[in-house]
């Protein structure tokens, strides 16, 4: 957060209602918090928001104060975390600005969250073995009844699974119904397609991109050759090369195949020297006790990480350079240098490891709604936590530098408790709603669907704040949903409480016709189409306006809008439209477009993504 | 697994909570009841969700999670698999 939120265009500087944002309480269910942490210190902070409902019940050795005004645990005996997650989380959503933080010297700047001025609640649901779905239920239950503003859950299943049987699905729902908006994120196991898990319409599900600060490091060889990788390795040696291992293993302990990939070490044969690691993205190292590693570029869909060691990661080429010039000599030797980093023109780019659309659950609902930053982030930390996540590292930090769709999750909670600051009165899809249709477009390489890697795109949070229109959806709608997708009336009656829930005509073509902020629909290869989706958008911007509509072309689809333009006369003013696409023999996977509406000052833009079924 | 008889931790979820008076814990409890002998149903019980929606989690065979499942005021039962943090 030393650089994120300034990246997407939120600077310390932003127009704040201290008051109101002071009122706001934000749920983090995760793995606890660091209490003392200075993200967290409560000077300057006034009561107890009156409309408080929750307690400090952080159980053995935790303490809240006027910051922390919520703590509950479901795993564990405290709500202390001790794993550093949840405290680098809920710093990223509400923690205070904190001058001169780093991870080591890396990263150095002003950590801060989105609403710095938020109370936070946090919500414990993990211990070293792991976060259950139980415990996830019960902080749902808790959080939603003692009244936060919006929660942030930075977890998830790997599999995508029906609402009724995912937990957030669940605890998200009922969250809506009182109007507290969730956030979650997307998940990490992209690039590949159809791997977003988090795919019910009421949260926000948010994918992971790339900042313009980027890391790199350094090894200089023994022939004087310099070699660049990537990693954050927070070590210097000080101008010391030191003897590169030509074997890491031979014995019956140690089998030189595993010892390849530093899963075991010989220890008189690595012991004070460098070692090779291949292509293993997380060595053990057990056995030995190298002074460092050098590892090939890890698998597709990994990202950087906090070494125990001095380490690096090298691409292909430049790994078999190196093997090449230890090869070439007796003694070989290196000099691994400390972490850099380096402006990233490119950024932001969707992160290889971000889940990816489409949603297999409900297709017609896009998934991932939004990105944000979630690569190389620095936040707080939990001092007990080993920052490599392993234990021989004795370091104690209080900053940390993560990557993951964790990390982007917060970035999205923290502008939706900040819009909320501006807009107490609209619903969680209002929220939604501005955030969605005020991104920026994003890049995306040849070999990716944009949409599905990003949704909407980049969150602009101070475009967010006045977005002109918004696509409301209120909880009849969602029901209305369910009852289309074809659950039993009697199962909705329980979901939602009332009675007759599936009354209206249920038909499984009308989900499209949810009044979501994007429009996405599945068609049959080789046939043509015609798909109609209808919307109704609600003037939020100024009272006498008229809005146009714009279609981003695609030569596979032709897109109209009936009517094209949306005269208001007035606030709160809603008129709905149709969309209609239609195609012929389609001969592309994904067609994609965009439905632009703006009245000059306003621009409210919907991604149009059409999947054609193989 | 249909042939695994060992209890594992389930999640029942009932929908929203009645709008009329209502004690959830005895409701449970009635409800594990009609799965269970004796006071089995109440060492079952792990959690119950009382406070914003209705439900349990519960350790429960595949044939409790079978018929609990089919049961009138349920809206599903799953086990309680552990999620990543990402």
């Amino acid at each position: 957060t030393t650089r994120s939120w300034d990246f997407i265009g939120f600077p310390e500087s932003v127009k704040r209602s201290l008051a109101v944002e002071s009122d706001v309480v934000v749920g983090v269910i995760d793995t606890g918090i660091w209490p003392e942490s200075d993200s967290f210190n409560d000077q300057g902070f006034g009561p107890i928001p009156k409309n408080w409902k929750g307690t400090c019940a952080g159980g053995k050795n935790f303490t809240c104060n006027k910051k922390i005004i919520g703590a509950r645990f479901y795993a564990s005996e405290s709500t202390r975390d001790i794993d550093g997650h949840g405290t680098h989380t809920a710093s990223t959503v509400v923690g205070n600005n904190v001058l001169g933080a780093s991870f080591y010297g890396l990263a150095q700047g002003t950590a801060r969250g989105g609403v710095p001025s938020a109370r936070i609640a946090a919500y414990k649901v993990c211990n070293e073995s792991g976060c259950t779905n139980d415990a996830i239920m019960a902080a749902f239950d808790d959080a939603i009844a003692d009244g936060v503003s919006i929660l942030s859950v930075s977890l998830g299943g790997s599999n995508i699974v029906p609402f009724d049987e995912d937990p957030i699905a669940i605890g998200s729902f009922h969250a809506m119904e009182r109007g507290i908006l969730t956030v979650n994120c997307a998940g990490n196991n992209g690039p590949f397609p159809r791997t977003v898990s988090s795919v019910a319409p009421w949260m926000i599900t948010v994918a992971a991109s790339t900042i313009d600060r980027r890391f790199i490091d350094k090894v200089i060889l023994g022939n004087g050759k310099t070699l660049i990788g990537r990693s954050i390795n927070s070590f210097s040696s000080n101008g010391t090369k030191f003897p590169i291992a030509k074997k890491n293993g031979n014995s019956t302990k140690c089998l030189e195949d595993r010892a390849n990939i530093c899963e075991c070490l010989d220890s008189h044969l690595v012991k004070g020297k460098i070692v090779l690691c291949g292509n293993r993205a997380n060595p053990s190292y057990n056995g030995g006790h190298p002074i460092g590693s050098i590892i090939k570029e890890f698998s597709i869909g990994e990202t950087n990480f906090i070494t125990p060691l001095p380490s690096l990661v090298l691409s292909s080429i430049e790994y078999e350079q190196l093997k090449s010039y230890m090869n070439s000599t007796n003694i070989p030797k290196a000099e691994i240098l400390k972490s850099e980093t380096i402006k990233d023109t490119n950024a932001p780019t969707v992160a290889d490891f971000s889940s990816r659309g489409p949603n297999t659950i409900v297709s017609e609902i896009l998934k991932p709604d939004i990105s944000a930053p979630g690569v190389d982030i620095l936040a707080s930390f939990s001092p007990d936590a080993s920052p490599s996540g392993k234990t021989f590292d004795k370091r104690s930090a209080k900053y940390s530098i993560i990557s993951g769709t964790s990390m982007s999750c917060p970035h999205v909670a923290g502008i939706a408790a900040y819009l909320k600051t501006f807009h107490p009165d609209w619903s969680p899809a209002a929220i939604k709603s501005a955030i969605m249709t005020s991104a920026k477009t994003m890049k995306v390489s040849e070999d990716d669907v944009g949409e599905y890697a990003y949704g909407s795109g980049h969150v602009n949070p101070i475009s967010a704040i006045h977005p002109g229109l918004v696509y409301d959806i209120s909880l009849e709608d969602y029901i209305q949903m369910l009852c289309n997708l074809g659950y039993h009336n009697q199962k909705v009656k329980l979901i939602s409480g009332k009675n007759n829930a599936c009354s209206k005509a249920t038909h499984r073509s009308s989900v499209r016709n949810l009044n979501y902020p994007a429009l996405a629909i599945d068609v049959e290869s080789m046939t043509s189409f015609t798909i109609k989706f209808k919307r109704t958008v609600t003037n939020v911007g100024l009272a006498n306006s008229t809005y146009k509509a714009t279609i981003l072309p695609n030569p596979g689809i032709k897109v109209s809008v009936v009517p094209e333009t949306l005269s208001f006369k007035s606030l709160h003013e809603k008129h709905s439209f149709v969309v209609t696409i239609t195609g012929d023999k389609p001969e592309q996977h994904v067609l994609t477009s965009s439905l632009l509406w703006s009245d000059g000052t306003h621009n409210v833009r919907s991604p149009i993504v059409v999947n054609v079924l193989d | 697994d249909a042939s695994d008889d060992n209890p594992k931790l389930h999640i029942v979820y009932m929908g929203s909570l009645p709008k009329t008076q209502y004690s959830p814990t005895s409701h449970h409890l009635s409800v594990l009841q009609q799965v269970f002998d004796g006071n089995d149903a109440t060492n079952s019980l792990i959690r119950s969700y009382k406070r914003s929606f209705n439900g349990f989690a519960a350790m429960l065979t595949h044939q409790q999670k079978e018929m609990l499942s089919q049961m009138e005021g349920v809206v599903s039962v799953f086990p309680s698999r552990k999620v990543q943090l990402h």
